[in-house]
Formats: C-alpha cells, structure tokens, sequence
C-alpha cells in the first residue's frame, strides 16, 4: 500500500487517483476546481481544493511524506512546472507528470520529473498506426526496433496457413501466440490454418513486421 | 494509400494527422485555429481553417470522398457531435471519434461513430496500473480477462529462476518471451535464470497475473 499524490484532477488525473484507491492505495487528489473536486470526494481518500502555484498549499499537505506523485495538470504548463519542482524540493522520490508537447516533456524531464507521459501524444501515435495497419489491434515496443504485435485475421485471410503467409512476405517474424475463439495456444505450431477473428501475436523488428503486414 | 480528413489537430489530431502522412495517405486536417493549420500547412497534404459546426464547411470540401474520418475534437462536445454526424451523413464509412468522458463516449457511439476513443482515461488506466505494479511495463488485453504482460525484471529478483517464481506464487501464467540484452527467445525454458533489466512477457488470466505480481 503506498501514499500518492495527484495533482490536476481533468480526466487523466482523476482516472488515475481513482483506479489507484479502487485498488488499495492512499490517494491525495488536489485541484483548484470545485466541482472536479467535489465530484471525487467520495472516490478517492482525500480531494482537496488548492492552487500549487501557492506553496503553502503543498506544505500544509506534507506532500513531502508521500512515496510518489503525479503531476496531472497538461495546459497550465507554469502550474505543471511548479508542481514538479515542489515534489522533487519536498523529496517525494517518484514524480511522473504530463506533458502535452515534445518541449513541455524537456522541461519537465529536466526539472526532476522521474517519467514523463503524453497521452494524446501516445495514443495519437497508435490510432495511427491501427488506421495504417487496420489489421493491427495492439502492440508493445520491446526497445531496439523490437516489437510484439497483435493482428485480428481478416475476411481475406481466412483459411490461410501462417507460415505461407510469412514465407510470402519473406519477413522475419515469428508466431508466439494464437488465440482461436476461447482457445489461446502459447506455443502454436506455424503450419496453423488461421480463421477470421483469429487474434495472431508475433515478434519482430519493425521493418520485418511492415514487411509481413504490407504483403497481407 | 487511403484519404483521411482529420477534424480537430490538438496534439491528438495533429499526431495522427502527421504520422498518417508520413506513412504515405492522403490527410485534410481541419481546424478554427489558423495558429494550429499554418503549423501544419507544411507538414501533410492540406491544412485548412475551419469551424465544422458550419455545415457548408464539410460541403466544400467534400469530405464525402474521404475513406476515414477523426474527429480529434475533445472538450467542445456540441462540435464533435455534429462532426461525427456529418461525416456519417455524406458516407464516410469509418468515423474514429475522441471522447473525453464516457458519457460522450456512449453519445458519440449512438451517433454513427464506428470507434470512440478516450486518450487521457486510456493513459490514465495505464499509468495507474504501472504504478501498482512497478515491474510492469506494458501490456496487451486479449479478450475474456486474458493479457499479454510484460514485465522488467527489478533488482530483488535477479538470479531467480522463472519457474520458481511461478511455483511460489502458484499463479497459472505462461512464459512466452524472454529478451536478455539484446538477445530475444521465442520459446524459452522456465527454468530459465532471470536477471535485473530481462524483459519478461507472460500469459495469463488477469486473477492469475495479479496472483504472480503480489508475490513478487
Ligand atoms: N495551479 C493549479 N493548481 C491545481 N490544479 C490545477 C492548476 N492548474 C490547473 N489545474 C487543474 O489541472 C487539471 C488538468 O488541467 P488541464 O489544463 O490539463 O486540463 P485537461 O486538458 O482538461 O485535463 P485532461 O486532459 O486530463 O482531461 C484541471 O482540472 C485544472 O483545474
Ligand atoms: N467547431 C470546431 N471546428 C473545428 N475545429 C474545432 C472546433 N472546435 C474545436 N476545434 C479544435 O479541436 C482541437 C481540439 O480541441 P480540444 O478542445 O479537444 O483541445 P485539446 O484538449 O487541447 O486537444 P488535445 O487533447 O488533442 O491536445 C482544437 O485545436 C480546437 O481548435
């Protein structure tokens, strides 16, 4: 069980103060709204009405006992900053915070923010990679270029064999993982004939991948 | 190559907007702000200032002929609305929608948008569940409860062997991947030795994941 702090209750605030109480933890949500704060009185342990651009605010808090803090707060970049800064100065060790643009997540990275998250940046990204690879439902980036990916077999691939279809494209990706219907084979053989709706995971670089998804 | 007409270019739109073209396609993005649309003029096919809630605006550009439509439009819920309508009403077959809450999320569905998305709420589940579980990195829902994680091995469990860890917590998950450095195996042995900074992607049933996690 861990103490955090989230300051900024918008939608990306307030999920995460509230999915981390339902999940056992102590939650300090701060906010200069009214409403946003009353809204979350009752589903998070503590929401608290207050503007961090007034140090005091935080001192009366004591944030500095918390383990970790959450800068939530995208267009006020000013707020955004001081908030950082005033976590980082207090010693709370952990502090992620937003940032709407590339130069905002420089600034906050470099004023003590230990992770810097762009969600309409991150998952702009992905829209566009599903509407490019319509084919493509998920996936997660291993670092070096490496990526799993999760496909949904379409209308004209069903009936197909897996291993035809990457000996096709000749791309060098290889099937971790297949789920048929309720089924889910975590060491499927690639000779397996795919049906539609089928979810197909495989692993590869990303040049291999574009390549096999390019030739389906 | 496809057409997109992208309405709304915030960080999400204009991200999609970008990455789209970059990737080949054909994108219209469409905004009020003429401080937004000459940022982009350069950067995809066409930039155009506009205010969708002007029906007239969507007529001259005749955005009938486009295969998908966004509609990156968040808090302005009157604009995304009717921009989702009449998309649908000059037969754009596939309309992606952005909604801030789940009430517009519902509103947007009924209204013909074939895929809504939520951003900050999205990233904000994400971001909660990373910080309950520090050694998660990433993750891949498949359906009935079923996920795809991917863990990174932390400093307490360096020189572990993965099927211990699996029999200590007698959770019911699977090893698929393994990446040591640089190396990636596909079908490792659990009996595998695991070292600080390994990648480790499991399978499982959420119940059975947790089960794995809390005991780490
Ligand atoms: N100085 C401040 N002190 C406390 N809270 C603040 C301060 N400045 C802004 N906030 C709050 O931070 C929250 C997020 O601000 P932001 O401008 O990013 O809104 P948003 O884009 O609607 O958020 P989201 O994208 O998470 O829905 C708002 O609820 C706002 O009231
Ligand atoms: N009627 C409209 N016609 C065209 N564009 C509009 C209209 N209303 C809003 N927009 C544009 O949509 C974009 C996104 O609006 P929103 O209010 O969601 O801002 P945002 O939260 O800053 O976006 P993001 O989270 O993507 O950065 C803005 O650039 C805004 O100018």
């Amino acid at each position: 069980k861990q103490q955090f702090v989230i300051i900024g209750l918008g939608v990306f605030g307030e999920t995460i103060a509230t999915e981390l109480t339902r999940m056992g933890h102590d939650v300090l949500g701060i906010d200069t709204d009214e409403v946003k704060v009353d809204r979350l009185a009752e589903r998070i342990t503590h929401a608290v009405i207050g503007d961090v651009t007034d140090e005091s605010v935080l001192d009366e808090l004591n944030v500095g006992d918390y383990d970790v803090g959450v800068v939530a707060i995208g267009r006020n970049i000013e707020a955004a900053i001081l908030a950082t800064m005033q976590l980082r100065d207090r010693g709370v060790k952990k502090v992620w915070a937003k940032a709407l643009t590339n130069q905002h997540h420089r600034i906050l990275k470099r004023l003590g923010a230990t992770r810097v998250i762009g969600p309409e940046f991150e998952m702009g990204a992905h829209v566009a990679q599903e509407l490019h690879y319509p084919m493509v439902n998920n996936y997660i980036g291993l670092g070096e270029e490496e990526f799993i990916v999760e496909l949904i077999v379409s209308d004209n691939l069903d009936g197909c064999q897996m291993d035809a279809l990457i000996e096709k494209a000749d791309a060098e990706v290889e099937l971790v993982l297949l789920k048929q219907g309720k089924t889910t084979s975590t060491n499927p053989s690639s000779d397996v004939t795919l049906h539609k709706g089928n979810q197909v995971v495989l692993v590869g670089q990303l040049d291999e991948l574009r390549k096999f998804a390019d030739h389906l």
